[in-house]
């Protein structure tokens, strides 16, 4: 079990680095082993670094907001790859993105589609404009949800879903 | 994958409500407070979730419907979450499979799958074997997608193991 | 200094009060001084409670992260209305806001603008868009920033800001 | 209100660079990892921060430019902030207050209020007078808007009593 643990470190290593130059367009990231007191490969922490494209490798802590979503999304999608998961939600994770890395987050996460099922939650309209499919969830009655079925079109610019389309 | 998830006085979703999950990317949009993260907490619930504050809440039975302006609180909370099993991903010999779990004011649980009366553990089981847990890394809360940075090394170092 | 303490923390609440009504457009919400076991108020934790307009009250945990962003900026608000500081530093507050809820913030941040100067970092359209100035900060160097100012129509749909108005 | 900043080897701003703030409300924008919240950062710091881990390093040096692919390290990181003081609301008799920090790779520092050499006490204790203090409620840091909500009531009680 010490070496399937090894194997599958190693396979998402690979990947993380490979899907971290795909969402950052470059750069470079990896996994370590800690250094355990024990030696015991069962009993050491697990660290990741990373270097954004055109930068110097640095401490993590001093990563941006939206760099350490991408890492964070890379090393995800890394151990999705390496033990695939039939569903995904994902609340929220683009809030700290800027739009360009939007782009390249639902990017990659089309190279997934195949094997996941991807359910976003997002208040963006570039990743609501780039999904296959708009769910609305609406609170008309006080306190009280409801879903609907929504064209990218009734989404107007204050976010509220016109109730044209209700299903 | 997921095919459809049904909420009948979960949390905000008073009246049942019926959601469709096609394949690909979906985008869930809506105000704040309109819900959408309690679909999360759906999920997550009928998974098999034991832990009420992963749910946002401080008691198991804070997930059923507690009243509204124009509603008196709901007396059960239902979700059943249907999954297409035609590739057999799920160790269940049927073309589709249904996890229903259910709790009562009382906090009396009951879980079914497709329709037969089972326990929360087999739920959990079941889906511990397509590495979905609900500790895992198949559904990012909203807030915590940099919890694998925030982690300590031996906390980071045990979501690697449920993945391996 | 414990009068002075309850005279500021009422102060403190009415402000709460009102702002969290201008926030969410109706609703209510207070500030309560726990019981302390030495019932000494200098010892006494403070608690917040707050009911979004057309919900049942019910605890804190249950908001949403819109609900929870509007509470805070609410309470904070009310803080320097008791105690008005010249300036404001908001690093992405807006992050969890739909755009109905950043135009809200926003009417708000006006009313104390003639007491505190506001720099809000932001990724919204929405709160460029109601903001009196707009300063970008890029890095075409890679690893070093430069600040240009920018006038909206050069912040392009993916967050870049067009080069042609560098100071 | 704050005139201006000037930041010079601080964090990634490798080159002196003046930064202007208007009155009223104004909005910094760019993409993720432009240095938008190091310009925080060097607020924080001009105005006594005493935490490295607050300005998300782990020493105090962690703030000098460390270098870029066309550009080597710099010896020093330093800020200064200029504060219209014409309605006299800080303590000091000038129109103008220029504060300035400056910190060495050797992890020398420096302060100066007016050109004059301080110390950071001196800073600090000028901004504290009118509420500003680095551990309150004028900055408010990414991630960290629901902080008032996450805080024990007893760590909340202290935040009220610096405004108090
Ligand atoms: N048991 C319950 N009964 C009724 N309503 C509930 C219950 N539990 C939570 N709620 C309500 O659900 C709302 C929160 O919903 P949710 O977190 O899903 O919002 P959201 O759509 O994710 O919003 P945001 O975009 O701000 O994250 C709260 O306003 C809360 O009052
Ligand atoms: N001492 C230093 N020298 C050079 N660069 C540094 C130094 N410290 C931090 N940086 C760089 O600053 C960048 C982070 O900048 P910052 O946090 O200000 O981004 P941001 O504009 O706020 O982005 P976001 O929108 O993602 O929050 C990091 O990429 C980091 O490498
Ligand atoms: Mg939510
Ligand atoms: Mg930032």
């Amino acid at each position: 079990s010490r070496d399937i643990f090894v194997q599958t470190l190693n396979l998402v290593r690979g990947h993380f680095q490979e899907l971290y130059r795909s969402l950052f367009g470059g750069g470079e990231a990896d996994i370590i082993m800690e250094e355990s007191e024990t030696d015991d490969v069962l009993e050491c922490g697990i660290e990741i670094v990373a270097r954004p494209p055109g930068k110097q490798p640095r401490s993590m802590s001093l990563l941006s907001g939206g760099e350490r979503t991408m890492t964070c999304v890379a090393l995800l999608l890394a151990i999705f790859r390496s033990r695939p998961t039939p569903f995904c939600v994902l609340d929220e994770v683009d809030a700290a993105l800027d739009e360009a890395n939007i782009d390249r987050f639902v990017d990659v996460l089309r190279e997934f589609m195949s094997s996941t099922q991807f359910i976003v939650i997002t208040h963006s309209k570039r990743t609501m404009s780039c999904s296959d499919t708009l769910y609305g969830i609406t609170m008309q009655e006080s306190g009280i949800s409801k879903h609907v079925s929504v064209r990218f079109e009734d989404v107007s610019a204050d976010g509220q879903i016109r109730q044209s389309v209700q299903s | 994958m997921l095919k459809a998830l049904e909420l009948n006085g979960f949390k905000s979703f008073a009246d049942r409500t019926r959601l469709e999950f096609p394949s690909g990317i979906t985008a869930v949009v809506g105000p704040n407070g309109s819900g959408k993260s309690n679909v999360v907490d759906a999920i997550k619930w009928v998974l098999g979730s034991q832990s009420a504050k992963a749910l946002r809440g401080s008691e198991m039975t804070d997930v059923i419907f507690s009243g509204s302006r124009s509603r008196k609180q709901a007396n059960a909370a239902e979700v059943t979450l249907s999954f297409d099993n035609s590739a057999r991903i799920l160790d269940v010999d049927d073309e589709v499979v249904h996890v229903t779990r259910r709790v009562l004011r009382s906090g009396e649980a009951e879980y079914l799958l497709n329709r037969e009366v089972c326990r929360l553990r087999d739920i959990r089981e079941i889906f511990a074997g397509i590495g979905v847990t609900t500790g895992a890394y198949s559904i990012i809360e909203q807030g915590k997608v940099d919890a694998l940075l925030q982690s300590s090394p031996k906390e980071r170092r045990l979501i690697f193991e449920e993945a391996a």
